[in-house]
Protein backbone atom coordinates (compact mmCIF):
# COMPACT_ATOMS: atom_id res chain seq x y z
CA UNK A 1 0.00 0.00 0.00
CA UNK A 2 2.10 2.82 -1.28
CA UNK A 3 0.60 6.83 -1.19
CA UNK A 4 -1.75 6.17 -3.67
CA UNK A 5 -4.88 7.71 -2.73
CA UNK A 6 -6.87 10.44 -4.67
CA UNK A 7 -7.04 13.46 -2.87
CA UNK A 8 -9.28 15.22 -5.26
CA UNK A 9 -12.79 12.56 -4.50
CA UNK A 10 -14.82 12.92 -1.20
CA UNK B 1 -13.54 14.66 -12.82
CA UNK B 2 -15.52 12.31 -15.04
CA UNK B 3 -19.24 11.85 -15.14
CA UNK B 4 -19.33 8.47 -13.33
CA UNK B 5 -17.68 10.85 -10.50
CA UNK B 6 -19.71 13.58 -10.70
CA UNK B 7 -22.87 11.36 -10.47
CA UNK B 8 -21.20 9.94 -7.45
CA UNK B 9 -21.52 12.81 -5.94
CA UNK B 10 -24.60 14.54 -6.85
CA UNK B 11 -26.03 11.23 -5.81
CA UNK B 12 -24.99 11.15 -2.41
CA UNK B 13 -26.00 15.37 -2.11
CA UNK B 14 -29.43 13.93 -3.61
CA UNK B 15 -29.41 11.46 -1.28
CA UNK B 16 -28.41 13.98 2.40
CA UNK B 17 -31.17 16.22 0.73
CA UNK B 18 -33.69 13.48 0.61
CA UNK B 19 -33.18 12.54 4.11
CA UNK B 20 -33.08 16.20 5.92
CA UNK B 21 -36.43 16.63 3.54
CA UNK B 22 -38.23 13.49 4.47
CA UNK B 23 -37.52 14.48 8.43
CA UNK B 24 -38.18 18.35 8.17
CA UNK B 25 -41.04 17.75 5.78
CA UNK B 26 -42.68 14.67 8.31
CA UNK B 27 -41.60 16.10 11.24
CA UNK B 28 -39.74 12.64 12.39
CA UNK B 29 -37.44 10.90 11.65
CA UNK B 30 -39.39 7.66 12.29
CA UNK B 31 -37.37 4.36 10.36
CA UNK B 32 -34.35 6.11 10.40
CA UNK B 33 -31.20 5.02 12.01
CA UNK B 34 -29.63 7.52 14.42
CA UNK B 35 -26.59 5.23 14.56
CA UNK B 36 -25.92 5.01 11.10
CA UNK B 37 -26.06 9.05 11.11
CA UNK B 38 -24.04 9.49 14.08
CA UNK B 39 -21.49 6.97 12.41
CA UNK B 40 -22.04 8.96 8.93
CA UNK B 41 -20.85 12.29 11.09
CA UNK B 42 -17.61 10.71 12.30
CA UNK B 43 -16.95 9.43 8.52
CA UNK B 44 -17.42 12.96 7.54
CA UNK B 45 -15.51 14.56 10.26
CA UNK B 46 -12.24 12.23 10.51
CA UNK B 47 -12.45 12.29 6.49
CA UNK B 48 -12.39 16.34 5.49
CA UNK B 49 -10.28 17.82 8.36
CA UNK B 50 -8.08 17.81 5.26
CA UNK B 51 -9.93 20.97 4.97
CA UNK B 52 -7.78 22.94 6.88
CA UNK B 53 -4.47 21.68 5.46
CA UNK B 54 -4.87 21.18 1.90
CA UNK B 55 -6.95 23.13 -0.88
CA UNK B 56 -8.28 21.13 -3.76
CA UNK B 57 -10.83 23.27 -5.08
CA UNK B 58 -13.94 25.52 -4.50
CA UNK B 59 -15.73 22.43 -5.45
CA UNK B 60 -14.15 20.28 -3.11
CA UNK B 61 -14.45 22.43 -0.17
CA UNK B 62 -17.82 23.27 -0.51
CA UNK B 63 -18.84 19.83 -1.03
CA UNK B 64 -17.00 18.43 2.00
CA UNK B 65 -18.48 21.87 4.69
CA UNK B 66 -22.09 21.02 2.87
CA UNK B 67 -21.72 17.01 3.63
CA UNK B 68 -20.75 18.25 7.36
CA UNK B 69 -23.17 20.42 7.81
CA UNK B 70 -25.95 18.73 6.40
CA UNK B 71 -24.48 15.55 8.68
CA UNK B 72 -24.85 17.99 11.49
CA UNK B 73 -28.32 19.42 11.00
CA UNK B 74 -29.54 15.89 10.48
CA UNK B 75 -28.13 14.66 14.00
CA UNK B 76 -29.82 18.10 15.40
CA UNK B 77 -33.10 17.31 13.73
CA UNK B 78 -33.05 13.53 15.47
CA UNK B 79 -31.92 13.75 18.26
CA UNK B 80 -32.99 17.43 19.42
CA UNK B 81 -35.96 18.68 17.67
CA UNK B 82 -37.47 15.31 16.82
CA UNK B 83 -36.32 13.26 19.13
CA UNK B 84 -40.14 12.34 20.71
CA UNK B 85 -40.32 10.35 16.72
CA UNK B 86 -37.25 8.29 17.12
CA UNK B 87 -37.22 5.07 17.12
CA UNK B 88 -35.32 4.21 20.17
CA UNK B 89 -35.70 0.26 20.67
CA UNK B 90 -35.57 -0.79 17.45
CA UNK B 91 -32.26 1.22 16.62
CA UNK B 92 -30.05 -1.35 18.88
CA UNK B 93 -27.31 -2.33 16.81
CA UNK B 94 -23.93 -2.33 18.86
CA UNK B 95 -21.89 0.66 16.89
CA UNK B 96 -18.97 -0.69 18.71
CA UNK B 97 -18.60 -3.59 16.86
CA UNK B 98 -17.96 -1.54 13.82
CA UNK B 99 -15.73 1.28 14.97
CA UNK B 100 -13.44 -0.57 17.21
CA UNK B 101 -12.71 -3.27 14.07
CA UNK B 102 -12.67 0.07 11.74
CA UNK B 103 -9.88 1.74 13.91
CA UNK B 104 -7.94 -1.08 14.24
CA UNK B 105 -7.64 -1.94 10.57
CA UNK B 106 -6.80 1.47 10.01
CA UNK B 107 -4.08 1.48 12.38
CA UNK B 108 -2.78 -2.11 10.06
CA UNK B 109 -4.03 -0.94 6.74
CA UNK B 110 -2.71 2.22 5.59
CA UNK B 111 -0.98 4.08 3.12
CA UNK B 112 1.21 6.14 5.29
CA UNK B 113 1.54 5.86 9.43
CA UNK B 114 0.82 9.19 10.21
CA UNK B 115 -2.41 11.23 11.92
CA UNK B 116 -4.45 12.44 9.14
CA UNK B 117 -3.94 9.64 6.46
CA UNK B 118 -4.93 6.90 9.64
CA UNK B 119 -8.21 9.31 9.81
CA UNK B 120 -8.97 8.85 6.61
CA UNK B 121 -8.37 5.30 6.48
CA UNK B 122 -10.14 4.75 9.11
CA UNK B 123 -13.43 6.93 7.50
CA UNK B 124 -13.20 5.30 4.30
CA UNK B 125 -13.37 1.66 6.74
CA UNK B 126 -15.96 3.02 8.98
CA UNK B 127 -18.14 4.40 5.37
CA UNK B 128 -18.56 1.28 4.13
CA UNK B 129 -20.22 -0.21 7.08
CA UNK B 130 -21.68 2.59 8.46
CA UNK B 131 -25.08 1.94 6.65
CA UNK B 132 -24.97 -1.20 8.62
CA UNK B 133 -27.37 -0.23 11.50
CA UNK B 134 -29.82 1.70 9.14
CA UNK B 135 -30.00 -1.82 7.08
CA UNK B 136 -30.29 -3.68 10.82
CA UNK B 137 -33.84 -1.13 12.11
CA UNK B 138 -34.93 -1.95 8.23
CA UNK B 139 -34.62 -5.91 8.64
CA UNK B 140 -35.97 -5.39 12.50
CA UNK B 141 -39.66 -3.41 11.49
CA UNK B 142 -39.43 -5.40 8.05
CA UNK B 143 -40.23 -2.54 6.27
CA UNK B 144 -39.26 0.83 5.17
CA UNK B 145 -41.49 3.78 3.80
CA UNK B 146 -40.78 5.02 -0.18
CA UNK B 147 -39.17 8.30 1.22
CA UNK B 148 -36.46 6.27 2.81
CA UNK B 149 -36.04 3.86 0.32
CA UNK B 150 -35.28 6.52 -1.99
CA UNK B 151 -32.60 7.69 0.26
CA UNK B 152 -31.08 4.36 0.56
CA UNK B 153 -30.85 4.19 -3.00
CA UNK B 154 -29.38 7.10 -3.95
CA UNK B 155 -26.80 6.44 -0.93
CA UNK B 156 -25.89 2.82 -2.31
CA UNK B 157 -25.38 4.50 -5.50
CA UNK B 158 -23.05 6.68 -4.76
CA UNK B 159 -20.06 4.67 -3.83
CA UNK B 160 -21.53 1.70 -6.77
CA UNK B 161 -21.08 5.11 -9.10
CA UNK B 162 -17.40 5.53 -7.34
CA UNK B 163 -16.26 1.74 -8.31
CA UNK B 164 -17.25 3.05 -12.14
CA UNK B 165 -15.33 6.13 -12.03
CA UNK B 166 -12.40 4.35 -10.08
CA UNK B 167 -11.99 1.71 -13.12
CA UNK B 168 -12.38 4.87 -15.93
CA UNK B 169 -9.36 6.54 -13.34
CA UNK B 170 -7.51 3.34 -13.32
CA UNK B 171 -7.63 3.28 -17.29
CA UNK B 172 -7.22 7.33 -18.21
CA UNK B 173 -4.79 7.68 -15.61
CA UNK B 174 -3.20 4.59 -14.61
CA UNK B 175 -3.95 5.02 -10.82
CA UNK B 176 -5.60 3.39 -8.02
CA UNK B 177 -6.19 3.18 -4.41
CA UNK B 178 -6.49 -0.03 -2.77
CA UNK B 179 -7.99 0.88 0.01
CA UNK B 180 -10.80 2.54 -1.26
CA UNK B 181 -11.82 0.08 -3.77
CA UNK B 182 -11.48 -2.65 -0.96
CA UNK B 183 -14.08 -0.25 1.26
CA UNK B 184 -16.06 0.29 -1.99
CA UNK B 185 -16.90 -2.90 -2.98
CA UNK B 186 -17.68 -3.83 0.19
CA UNK B 187 -19.87 -0.66 0.69
CA UNK B 188 -21.42 -1.38 -2.81
CA UNK B 189 -21.69 -5.49 -1.50
CA UNK B 190 -24.09 -4.62 1.77
CA UNK B 191 -26.46 -2.57 -0.49
CA UNK B 192 -27.17 -5.38 -3.28
CA UNK B 193 -29.76 -6.95 -1.54
CA UNK B 194 -31.75 -3.51 -0.97
CA UNK B 195 -31.27 -2.61 -4.28
CA UNK B 196 -33.03 -5.86 -5.32
CA UNK B 197 -35.95 -5.04 -3.25
CA UNK B 198 -36.05 -1.32 -4.32
CA UNK B 199 -35.95 -2.36 -8.06
CA UNK B 200 -38.79 -5.41 -7.74
CA UNK B 201 -40.59 -3.77 -5.31
CA UNK B 202 -40.40 0.17 -4.70
CA UNK B 203 -39.89 1.24 -7.77
CA UNK B 204 -43.46 -0.48 -9.03
CA UNK B 205 -45.15 1.66 -6.21
CA UNK B 206 -45.07 -1.11 -3.70
CA UNK B 207 -43.80 -0.41 -0.06
CA UNK B 208 -40.63 -2.27 0.86
CA UNK B 209 -42.14 -4.96 2.90
CA UNK B 210 -39.28 -7.54 3.87
CA UNK B 211 -40.75 -11.33 3.24
CA UNK B 212 -42.12 -12.27 7.22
Amino acid sequence: FGKLRFKDEL
Amino acid sequence: MNIFRLAGDLSHLLAIIILLLKIWKTRSCAGISGKSQVLFAIVYLTRYLDLFTTYISLYNSIMKIVFIAASGATLYLMYVKFKATYDHNHDSFRIEFLLIPCVILALIINHDFTVMEILWTFSIYLESVAILPQLFLVSKTGEAESITSHYLFALGSYRALYLLNWIYRYMAESHYDLIAIFAGVVQTILYCDFFYLYITKVLKGKKLQLPA
